[in-house]
């Protein structure tokens, strides 16, 4: 299974729409400070579940929405849609090409789609269960996890195991 | 389930070594051992991490860079349990030195043709060994756009 | 008690708007605020930050080299208030691209015909922009010694 | 006040003594991973004054003296001296150049010393009171401590506040 492209709208600093296209091997992910590098990390959480405002540096779910700038509007919506190559089989979907889009609304609502097909939040999270990605995965690792898994904070280390078994 | 947990933790054991003494040196000592045996599924998961001939008491007393390299030992033996399609790093490599990240990257290249990896770093070396670079920048204040990036100009 | 403090706060928060706008451009908006005026000696001290024209919600928001300037920008101007005789950082540019680098490293150079710094790093051209240069090594396994460096052996 | 010299031995990784003579201006400290930076900076903390194992990252006190490695035994005692030029008298001491030294012995005997002369912990403490430095102070920085002044982890703005005013 292998990502192909990332699509970002209104998520955090996406004032506009920006799509980025994954190839094999290893990709760089490279600019000044504040740019948004860790948010386009953020906006790939996000869409494969990711429920914790904490995890996103955010005080409510809300808060990912673009906010605007001096110069512009914030955004009434924000949306990221992660696609896979599913020639393995890897996920357990008929599909080939999979690819999952994340919505929230300003006023609340929320969206979920599968293929654009409007589906579940759970339907989501089951379709990347025992794959090692998802929201409590070792797959995303920044410093404060070393720090965590140094001092096994919250029995960080159990949990990384029982994901990985 | 515990013969479940025993049969996983027993294969990451033995890859932490692997890993541990790529990241380190091949002669240094390691461990992950369990708190207590008999209690697999509730025990402590305990890490010895012994570089460079060093016996640190606990590996709280380990540098910033040893604990990096570590903690990524134990990840990628994880990994090595059940690999994700996909891992992501972000800014890992900002407590290592030069030599730490060669090895670093070097591991990282090794998986690469099982994975997908993503690594965002302001570091040069790191940002050189890669296959393919997205340049994120902020023309208009506050507002994120991405470019593919010409590693030739990178070096420049 | 309560005007020393408050006196003591209104200094220190002149100090990091000026610093703060040197770390970031001239024309950011920042602030420190109290969250209790009437209460000064229990209110927790708050800080608002938006760089380059951003309105992040909170500090929380912020990039991991916005958040080392920032509060760069806030001990820097305690320091004004009661300057230490000497200060250390301890890797603090780490997360740092080179720009913002250059801009910790000119307002230490400011600082310190007033007090000595003494800077940990493995950043190039932070350790480029020192005046001496320690090299700490462990030729024998565990053991640490140090020897002072030419800066010209550092630069090859 | 300007620190001229800081000796080291048998402290964390110090098994020989070592000696820095600092210098006006910036000076840096550089080297490979692991080999003994942050225990120079922890050296300077401990001499000080410092009482928290966890500012020292240590399970216990006496795990600051030198542990000994494949090759050499353990050292059985910790000693560490700071030395400064007081010529400007913002230490409140006639002399013009003070020395501050600290002993730590493997049976828990502590030692402190004055320009030589064996004193407490808190006649060291009341030296460096209202001057910015001591194991509380806002001038030994590192990434950990910018963590804590982001999220004001346990009111840490008010207690650096505090020092300063
Ligand atoms: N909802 C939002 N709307 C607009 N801007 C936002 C929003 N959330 C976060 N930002 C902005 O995104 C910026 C942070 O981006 P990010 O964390 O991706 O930076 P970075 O490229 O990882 O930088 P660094 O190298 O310092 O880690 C902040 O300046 C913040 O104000
Ligand atoms: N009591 C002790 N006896 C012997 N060695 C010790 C003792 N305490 C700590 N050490 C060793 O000191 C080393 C850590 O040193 P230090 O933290 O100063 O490294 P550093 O130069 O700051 O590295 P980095 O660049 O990774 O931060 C560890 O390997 C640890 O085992
Ligand atoms: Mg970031
Ligand atoms: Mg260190």
């Amino acid at each position: 299974m292998q990502l192909t492209r990332l699509e970002i709208k209104g998520f955090k600093s996406f004032g506009d729409k920006v799509t980025i296209n994954f190839n094999e091997g290893v990709t760089a992910i490279v600019g000044p400070n504040g740019c948004g590098k860790s948010n386009i990390i953020d906006a790939m959480r996000w869409v494969l579940g990711e429920q914790s405002t904490k995890a996103l540096r955010s005080e409510k779910m809300e808060n990912i929405i673009f906010n605007g700038t001096k110069n512009r509007k914030q955004a009434q919506l924000a949306e990221v849609s992660l696609s896979f190559d599913n020639t393995k089989n890897i996920l357990p979907t008929a599909y080939s090409q999979v690819t999952v889009t994340r919505k929230l609304y300003r006023n609340g609502d929320s969206e979920y789609r599968l293929n654009d097909v409007q589906c579940r939040l759970k339907d989501i999270t089951d379709l990347f269960l025992d794959t090692g990605i998802g929201s409590d995965s070792y797959s995303i690792i920044e410093l404060k996890m070393v720090d965590e898994i140094i001092t096994n904070k919250e029995h960080s280390r159990r949990s990384l195991f029982e994901e990985a078994s | 389930a515990k013969d479940k947990f025993m049969e996983a933790f027993t294969q990451a054991r033995s890859h932490f070594i692997v890993v541990f003494r790529s990241l380190f040196n091949e002669e240094d000592s390691c461990d992950l051992i369990l708190s207590d045996v008999n209690n697999p599924l509730e025990a402590d998961i305990d890490i010895v991490a012994r570089p460079k001939g060093k016996r640190p008491l606990s590996i709280n007393q380990l540098s910033g860079g040893e604990k990096t390299l570590t903690a990524t030992a134990l990840l990628f033996s994880l990994y090595l349990l059940k690999p994700a399609p996909f891992c992501i790093f972000d800014e890992v490599d900002a407590p290592l030195d030069d030599t730490n990240i060669d090895k670093f990257n070097n591991i990282i290249r090794k998986f690469s043709d099982q994975s997908q990896f993503i690594i965002v770093s302001h570091n040069k070396r790191t940002i050189a060994s890669t296959d393919i670079i997205y340049g994120v920048t902020m023309v208009e204040q506050g507002v994120s756009r991405v470019v593919a990036v010409d590693l030739r100009e990178v070096a420049a």
